[in-house]
């Protein structure tokens, strides 16, 4: 899975999400990744979500709208993606979300409960794109 | 406002990289993504980000999306993709589409050229024909696939457990 969510200069939000499935997927089996408030989310105001991980879960969790509404209710995007991240893992354990975000003013944040998630950004006048793949980078 | 943009490759375990290299050619393609998002900044809005973004991803073929989509259990690809414009909530999206590689802009295609915002299977394969990004499974499919597909076969069981006994009933299982 891929995803992509970006602040424009209007200030506009949008996220974007895509993915191949998990491998020996039963065919016809639909993750998390085009399903809006699941494998992403954009709204003007409050952010824009992009997911990765076990579609099945990150569904039942409605993860990306969770995040939105923990924003909308003044939580800051770098505690919201974490907020979500641990209520999933209490609900199905570990190994089975990634989440980037960014908010109305160009924060940009993300959590996850797996070994890795490679994730990078950029921004307008910035010399160099921060990219990170390990928890600690 | 600066135009700001972040993007990920999926996340995971380190065993999903065939080695070393592919690993930094994984973290390569996420230093493209974001400066073809910060391109399309230039000329168009956050909804043109994204797409250029994450369409960067799916032609790399490092990830699990576009070219280097997984296989599922008939050997098949069959991808996913949705992408949201915050400014009115218009959302497009597809699913189980098998003939494609940029399967975002497909998915904006259903946002901006139809009234719905999820069209799946056939549809969708018929959206791709009629807008040129239908492409034949040839282009999805390679040796370094089916050679994974199969050797992960051999472990189901181990992965899923209520999609083991259907495949036992397909005959999947050998």
């Amino acid at each position: 899975t891929v995803g992509a969510v970006a602040l424009d200069r209007d200030g506009n939000l949008a996220a974007a999400t895509s993915t191949g499935g998990t491998i020996l997927k039963w065919p016809g089996r639909v993750g998390d990744s085009p399903l809006p408030g699941a494998g992403y989310w954009a709204e003007n105001g409050v952010c824009a979500v992009s997911a990765t991980g076990i579609g099945e879960f990150i569904i039942r969790a409605m993860a990306s709208f969770r995040v939105a509404m923990l924003i909308k209710g003044g939580i800051k995007v770098s505690d919201a993606v974490k907020q979500v991240v641990n209520y999933v893992t209490s609900l199905f354990g570990p190994g089975n979300i990634g989440l980037i975000a960014i908010d109305s003013l160009g924060n940009v944040a993300s959590a996850f409960n797996t070994e890795v998630m490679g994730r990078a950004w950029g921004r307008e006048g910035m010399d160099k794109v921060i990219v990170a793949h390990f928890p600690g980078d | 406002v600066k135009a700001t943009i972040a993007v990920h490759g999926g996340a995971g375990s380190l065993g999903y990289f065939v080695n070393e290299e592919h690993r930094q050619r994984y973290l390569n393609g996420l230093v493209n993504a974001v400066r073809a998002g910060l391109e399309a900044a230039k000329r168009g809005n956050a909804l043109d980000m994204v797409v250029e973004a994450v369409t960067s991803m799916e032609l790399d073929g490092s990830y699990d999306a576009g070219k280097g989509s997984v296989l599922n259990l008939y050997g098949e690809v069959e991808q996913d993709a949705g992408v949201m414009w915050g400014k009115d909530l218009s959302v497009g999206a597809v699913a189980s589409v098998k003939h494609v590689i940029n399967a975002i802009r497909l998915a904006r295609l259903v946002m901006e050229r139809t009234d719905h915002v999820l069209i799946t299977g056939e549809g969708a394969e018929e959206l791709a024909r009629q807008f040129g990004l239908w492409v034949p499974s040839t282009e999805l499919i390679n040796e370094s696939k089916i050679n994974r597909y199969k050797s992960l076969l051999r472990n189901l069981r181990s992965r899923y457990e209520k999609n083991t006994d259907l495949a036992r009933r397909l005959g999947l299982l050998g």
